[in-house]
């Protein structure tokens, strides 16, 4: 989902 | 994983390198807010928790541990490491950062995507990261001789902001429903905060001169 590709960030 | 976000992510390696080589090998801090390093260990402690929930890659899990590790350590270094703390200008570093904790947490409860506990913690983190380095920018504000560790550091700093910000924009352009404004909102803040210190370091860099902030 979306929410989910910005916490593969640091 | 874009060439902006590796750029950033080393540019962010690099900047914690610089620090932790100015605090064990020169076994001095000076220059160096404490303020900041606290609210940067409470950034990591609170954005991290994820490494207990979710896994993305070997990549992402080593370098979470790595920027926790190092906030943790530069915190004890200063704080009990004798040598290091005898070099902290106390007087100086005097930011209430506490004040900066409860309006972070205030709008994380307020604003954010999900109400969880994790989530509600991962805004706080972004929140809080953005005004982390406003106690470092008062005190090289303060400090009269900045030294060349230092201004490397905080340009590091200010660099791993503007390339994610670069990041984004590739993302948003090649990924179908790349959106997350609270991310990108509290990142331009932060990138924002730097803007002075970048004219001033570009300006002493240019004319070779030492690097001093107008009071």
């Amino acid at each position: 989902s979306s929410d989910e590709a910005a916490k593969d960030e640091l | 994983m874009n060439i902006f976000r590796l750029a950033g992510d080393m540019t962010h390696l690099a900047s914690v390198l610089v620090l932790l080589l100015k605090i064990h090998t020169i076994k001095s801090c000076a220059g160096v807010s404490l303020k900041t390093q606290e609210l940067y260990a409470i950034v990591f402690a609170t954005r991290y928790l994820d490494i207990f929930t979710s896994f993305y890659s070997i990549y992402n899990t080593l370098m979470k541990l790595v920027f926790l590790g190092s906030s943790f350590s530069i915190v004890l270094y200063m704080k009990y490491h004798k040598t290091v703390h005898r070099s902290y200008d106390r007087e100086q570093d005097t930011f209430r950062h506490w004040f900066l904790v409860l309006p972070c947490l205030l709008l994380a409860l307020l604003i954010h995507e999900k109400f969880t506990f994790l989530e509600v913690l991962w805004t706080f983190s972004l929140y809080l990261e953005a005004v982390a380095i406003l106690p470092q920018l008062v005190l090289l504000q303060r400090t009269r001789n900045i030294d060349n560790l230092t201004g490397q550091y905080v340009f590091l700093l200010g660099g791993y902001r503007g390339l994610y910000i670069l990041n984004w924009i590739y993302r948003y352009f090649t990924e179908p429903h790349f959106v997350h404004w609270i991310t990108w909102i509290s990142g331009l803040v932060q990138t924002l905060l730097y803007a002075d210190f970048f004219f001033y370091y570009s300006q002493s860099w240019k004319n070779n001169k030492k690097l001093q902030l107008p009071a």
